[in-house]
């Protein structure tokens, strides 16, 4: 199992724990530090690690992680990846490059409410847990919650369904959090929502089958991204848009990005395919969080090698 | 904690849009409580969906009554979360 200081990558941890792990990474590394972006609906800070080797404003990539709650491998690998990069910085000449140009920006719990009912009250459980006027039911999908093709086809309008688009863009304050940082931040060129868990490589659109203007290219890249990521364990990954690779689904994080200007705009669907759904085994988080680690790298090494 | 005894999780694979539209007026039937954990959308991608124990005999029953292939993903999901659960215990001692 990998250790850093008390903290075992190979397990699931409770929100509490994760909050202290990204403590003693500002602590061991002096260009990490954690920034709170807003917070949630139960007033849960929402903590964002800045890996940054100096400048100002540079040109940034996005990782975000858990936004579904139950995926509880992406909150845990995200974990594996921010020490991956803290430690590989000096030492890996990719990273090292990287990191010399660009800002790296993580969020490893993206619905910290989410996460701690999964913890408390249900293991289930996969949107946000803001109260809804009217209804008996509560919460928001926060992936079919933002600004892009909003309401449309590939979400639900019925505030009980694992779908539900919420009453307006945006009323999450988890997903506003981040609309807000994107916006203010303006010179972010890559950001990539990490869930769980049909194996897929996934670039926009998701509300329309129109492609993207630059289609050829993200494919390309997803291609490489997903040969380095199975040369490893051999998992097997499919790639393409998410309209038509999985279904129509609207009003998700990445097709709002990709109409920002944010051209290198992914999300990945880690493993587990045919056994374990959202329950993947802690002993696979590792593996999942090495294997992902490939192919994020060449999406960031591409970032780095195309800037627009 | 809400417990899961007796949910099961079936993979349900679709040889055309017929029985995706099958699996789709199913979802639409709000009184099984079903958790889909990925929609029916096309043949190409299976369908996985948690079914509490007491919609599971209708559940399979609708499925194989429509000539519907489905697999056992998830036995017992509790099974599964008192396992995840003592593994996270045991890597906190």
């Amino acid at each position: 199992r990998q250790r850093s200081g008390s903290f075992d990558f190979g397990a699931y941890h409770t929100l509490d724990d994760i909050n202290s792990e990204l403590d003693h990474l500002v602590s061991e590394y002096s260009f990490v530090e954690k920034i709170q972006i807003g917070e949630s609906y139960e007033k849960r800070p929402l903590y964002v690690l800045k890996f940054s080797t100096g400048g100002s404003n540079r040109p940034a990539i996005w990782l975000d992680a858990g936004i579904h709650s139950r995926e509880w491998v992406t909150q845990a690998s995200a974990l594996w990846i921010a020490n991956k990069i803290a430690s590989d910085y000096g030492t890996d000449a990719s990273i090292t490059s990287l990191l010399d140009k660009m800002d790296l920006f993580l969020l490893p719990v993206a619905n910290p409410d989410g996460f701690v009912y999964t913890h408390t009250s249900n293991r289930m459980w996969r949107k946000t847990r803001s109260k809804i006027p009217g209804s008996i039911c509560v919460g928001v999908d926060p992936n079919r919650n933002w600004d892009a093709g909003f309401g449309e086809a590939g979400a639900s309008g019925n505030s009980c369904s694992e779908t539900y688009h919420g009453p307006y863009p945006n009323s999450e304050p988890e997903v506003k959090s981040i609309v807000d940082f994107v916006k203010s931040h303006g010179n972010i060129k890559a950001f990539v929502s990490i869930h769980s868990y049909s194996q897929l490589l996934l670039y926009p659109y998701g509300y329309t089958e129109t492609p993207v203007p630059d289609q050829q290219e993200l494919h390309e890249v997803s291609a490489k991204a997903v040969a380095a990521l199975s040369s490893l364990y051999g998992t097997k990954y499919k790639y393409g848009s998410i309209i038509t690779t999985i279904y129509r689904a609207s009003g998700g994080t990445i097709d709002w990005t990709y109409n920002q200007g944010i051209k290198y705009s992914f999300t990945f669907e880690l493993r587990d395919t045919g056994r374990y759904g959202f329950l993947l085994p802690a002993k696979q988080i590792v593996p999942t969080a090495e294997e992902t680690w490939l192919a994020l790298k060449v999406i960031m090494e591409h970032t780095r090698d195309n800037m627009y | 904690l809400e417990t899961f005894v007796g949910h099961q999780v079936l993979r349900i694979k679709t040889k055309n849009e017929e029985e995706v539209k099958q699996l789709q007026l199913l979802e639409s039937l709000e009184h099984l409580e079903l958790d889909f954990w990925i929609n029916p959308s096309a043949t190409a991608v299976p369908v996985d969906v948690r079914i509490p124990a007491v919609s599971v005999q209708s559940v399979k029953a609708f499925l194989e009554s429509q000539g519907i292939e489905y697999s056992i993903l998830i036995e017992d999901l509790q099974d599964v979360l008192d396992k995840e659960k003592q593994d996270m215990a045991e890597s906190a001692q």
